[in-house]
């Protein structure tokens, strides 16, 4: 998956891939304080292609601690739980569903918002694909917006940008592909070799999507995320990250 | 009537000295769930006397029948509904002129019979055909279409045929085998995506009860049991005809809690085997319980004692102390359902007041009787008016009335009114497991509260859209008229509660689209949406009629089912089917009675038996299998007049 993460503060786009295995768990929001969590497994294309194995959010899953309620959302369907009942929708229908400080708002085939308490929202975008496509599968694109109110313990790999990191760009200069500059940008105190590129938003436009112009971070946004993203694969959909 | 060379060698094979059926034929079209049935039947008067010859068809009771015509050596039939008062009138002219004959149709359990006998001179043709519509409801996650097929001899052409569409697709068709071990590989079905066909065609020898038997085996109800595909949990709305037809049966929510107090009825009269299926029943029932239902039992004769006086959870050491109890009840006594009744709601009323009732839960009474009451408060008025005084809007009541000692009414007259439901157990049939499929459908509700709305100014006259619960497997409809409008979609909205949460579903349908799908469809019937319209409609009037509280309302809605079953031509309990030949016969097909029960009680509907009258013209004769005794000679006027509704016309 692609990951962009917007930087108010210096006004700037960064972004980074994450290619690892499908079935893994990736943590995306782990906020022990307001107990809530955001974690993505992945799912991978139908085969290798061009040498690789493509890998795709799959399922989404949004847990709130405090009511051990959890919604799951995969491409098929939204499941809600809360331990002892269990609903599901599909993807056919619009819907609004609310349970204490939980809100799920489905719209038909396209997107799922989940807001919690009404300070956190995560915005899950159903991508579907030609069913008999030989190599792509549906998958989902997840969005969680700058101005969430976490607690001051969240990270997870989009959680920890939280806390806007200091960055600063320079050396800029052509790079081996002429469309794309490369430069240095300094932050939590590593220094990286960048690339200029973009990646797609699909929010207004689900078909072509809207370019969004970022640096791009090499090898699995090294030295942006705060470790190895290996530290942020966890058991299940469920769990919070356990940070060292 | 036209034979395959074959089929008229089987007819000539055993045409004889008697009547012989050329043909039989039932063809079924289903679209959307509602069905459009047509019974035909070609039979020949082979002898070289007049005979008479019957066509009698079963229709299930729910069924409105819409047309008959006949056609008698070329002299055409032909019915149309009326008003039952016009029709009676306009067939007492004809019976005072000596042209009029009669058709009878009377009540079986489920079913009922339409039956028509004609007294033909030797060498006779005559063509029967009856129409008739009903609305398939879904019950453990299937509509059920029930043929019954009694041709009662050979018959060279034998066949039956459902057409099943649904537009947005069928998920499984089944044919039980219902009619014997012999028929079993003669069915067909043909199906994609949103159309089945199923054929049951046997051949003559096929049809014989043994090789040389001249005896058709063809005796029984042929049942096709199919569900429909469901991409959404919020429904499927449909829009045809300039009508709509919202169906909602949603899954994937998990089952509410129950708070349940099973009253049963152990008065003399349950003795034997109706108190041993109870048991049976009883011991399946309490086994479906989970740790999260709460319950107790109450059985009432002449007194009324509970197991447990307080609301017990579902746990495996309460479920088999209450089996245990159950199954040690010796029936004998009155049977006093008031004060059984009044016991339970206080149960639940007690309940609630302490907090031991879940917020979401659905607190429901199972009554199971098999008698009027005999002990303690006996009106029946009565008992309705102090069951509906105590009840809470969060209660309900669901009757279960065994065998017909019981009045069945009155049953649902209470359980209607309490947002329940009510249902007759046949107590000659397997009454246990009549007991246990009732629990299955009500013992999964999956949401309450259910309100089916449409924006303003888009739909008008829609039936009943606010539901008190919705139990897995059962479906809710909503049907209206659809408004014109510049917009060339319909949207509707669902919110309902469900375990822990409350769910707002929107649904859109394209208002042409439908339509012309349908005009491609061969065998579907594109008048369906008005005719489920119309048919909801008219049974939710004669639901509220029962309970009109003024004669001025009751006369209103009177008007009204009259006027819409005239319109869409349904025989109903206000309504009849004049037949009438071109020059001035007349016959008459007036609804049946539920059959007489007990000693003192009445139909509800306050209306009398059916009866027949005929004075035979001189080439036909219509007779009825009905006792001489209750054979009228004169003018019906005389009416039995029930204490506990208000008379207006036609009652």
């Amino acid at each position: 998956p692609h990951f962009i993460v917007h930087l108010p503060r210096s006004n700037m786009d960064v972004c980074f891939n994450i290619d690892s295995k499908p079935g893994h768990i990736l943590n995306l929001v782990s906020d022990s304080g307001s107990g809530v969590v955001v974690n993505s497994q992945l799912i991978g294309s139908k085969r290798v292609h061009k040498g690789k194995l493509n890998t795709y959010f799959g399922t989404i899953s949004v847990y709130y601690q405090p009511d051990g309620v959890s919604v799951t959302v995969s491409t098929s369907s939204i499941a809600m739980t809360d331990g002892r009942n269990n609903h599901s929708f599909t993807w056919g229908a619009t819907a609004e569903i609310t349970q204490h400080g939980l809100r799920i708002s489905i719209v038909k085939n396209s997107h799922v918002a989940i807001t919690v308490n009404n300070h956190i929202q995560v915005m899950v975008l159903l991508h579907r694909v030609w069913k008999k496509h030989p190599v792509n599968v549906d998958f989902l694109g997840v969005y969680i917006p700058n101005n969430n109110q976490y607690s001051p313990l969240v990270h997870g790999l989009i959680g920890q940008f939280a806390r806007d990191p200091e960055v600063s760009l320079y050396d800029i200069h052509e790079g081996l592909d002429p469309l794309k500059k490369e430069a240095t940008m300094e932050v939590n105190g590593n220094k990286l070799l960048v690339t200029r590129g973009w990646q797609k938003d699909y929010r207004q436009d689900k078909r072509r999507g809207s370019n969004v112009y970022c640096w791009f971070i090499h090898n699995s946004g090294k030295g942006f995320i705060d470790g190895h993203y290996t530290d942020y694969i966890v058991p299940d959909l469920n769990s919070f990250l356990q940070m060292p | 009537a036209t034979l395959t060379s074959e089929e008229q060698e089987d007819f000539e094979a055993i045409r004889g000295d008697d009547i012989t059926v050329k043909s039989y034929r039932v063809e079924s079209r289903i679209t959307s769930r509602f069905a459009h049935t047509t019974v035909r039947s070609s039979v020949v008067n082979s002898g070289s006397k007049a005979q008479s010859i019957g066509f009698n068809v079963q229709i299930p009771k729910q069924a409105f029948i819409t047309n008959f015509t006949m056609t008698v050596n070329d002299i055409k039939f032909v019915g149309s509904v009326k008003e039952k008062t016009v029709a009676r009138n306009l067939y007492a002219q004809a019976r005072a002129k000596g042209m009029a004959a009669g058709i009878v149709r009377a009540n079986s359990q489920d079913m009922e019979t339409f039956k028509t006998e004609v007294h033909v001179p030797p060498n006779s043709l005559i063509e029967f055909e009856l129409h008739y519509q009903e609305m398939m409801h879904r019950k453990l996650g299937f509509y059920e279409h029930s043929l019954y097929l009694q041709p009662g001899r050979l018959v060279p052409h034998f066949q039956v045929d459902v057409y099943i569409f649904e537009p947005n697709g069928i998920s499984s068709v089944q044919i039980p085998n219902t009619l014997g071990a012999q028929f079993e590989e003669l069915v067909r079905v043909t199906q994609t995506n949103d159309k089945a066909h199923v054929v049951f065609k046997p051949t003559l020898q096929q049809q014989r009860k043994c090789e040389n038997c001249s005896d058709s085996a063809i005796d029984g109800t042929f049942i096709v049991r199919y569900d429909v595909k469901r991409d959404s949990n919020s429904g499927e709305l449909q829009v045809s005809d300039g009508h709509f037809v919202h169906f909602f049966a949603p899954s994937n929510f998990s089952p509410l809690p129950k708070n349940i107090v099973f009253v049963i009825d152990v008065s003399g009269s349950m003795w034997g085997v109706k108190m041993k299926q109870t048991v049976e029943a009883m011991q399946a029932i309490l086994d479906d319980l989970t740790i999260n239902d709460r319950f107790s039992i109450i059985d009432f004769n002449h007194n009324v004692r509970c197991w447990s006086e307080e609301l017990v959870h579902g746990s495996s050491f309460y479920i088999e102390d209450a089996k245990n109890y159950v199954q040690s009840i010796k029936p004998s006594g009155g049977t006093n359902i008031n004060e059984a009744l009044m016991r339970a709601v206080q149960m639940l009323v007690k309940a609630s007041n302490r907090g031991q009732i879940e917020t979401r839960s659905v607190s429901m009474i199972i009554l199971v009787s098999d008698g009027d009451p005999t002990v303690g408060e006996i009106k029946l008025s009565t008992i309705q008016k102090n069951v509906k005084r105590a009840m809470r809007e969060d209660f309900s009541l669901f009757s279960l009335g065994i065998g017909f000692d019981v009045d069945y009414d009155f049953l649902e007259r209470i359980a209607m009114e309490n947002r329940g439901m009510a249902q007759r157990i046949y107590a000659n049939h397997d009454a246990a497991e009549q007991l246990r499929s009732f629990y299955r459908q009500v013992s999964s509700p999956l949401l309450r509260k259910i309100i089916i709305e449409f924006p303003e100014d888009s739909v008008s006259d829609i039936t009943q859209n606010h539901f008190d619960k919705y139990f897995s497997g059962s479906e809710l409809v909503v049907a209206g008229k659809v408004l014109p409008s510049e917009s060339n979609t319909l949207t509707s909205f669902t919110t309902a509660s469900a375990a822990s949460l409350d769910i707002t579903l929107e649904t859109e349908a394209d208002t042409a689209e439908l339509d012309a799908e349908l005009a491609k469809q061969q065998h579907s019937f594109p008048g369906f949406a008005r005719q489920m319209w119309a048919y909801i409609t008219i049974n939710q009037l004669i639901s509220e009629r029962s309970l009109a509280p003024t004669a001025a309302k009751k006369r209103k809605i009177t008007q009204r089912i009259m006027s819409l079953a005239v319109e869409h031509q349904f025989v109903t309990p206000l309504t009849a089917l004049l037949v009438e030949g071109d020059d001035g016969e007349r016959l008459l097909a007036d609804s049946p009675r539920d059959p007489k029960h007990g000693c003192c009680s009445v139909p509800a509907n306050g209306l009398t038996p059916s009866k027949v009258v005929y004075q035979p013209p001189p080439w036909v004769l219509m007779t009825t299998t009905a006792p001489p005794s209750q054979v009228e000679t004169g003018p019906r006027e005389e009416q039995i007049v029930p204490h506990h509704i208000n008379i207006v016309d036609n009652d």
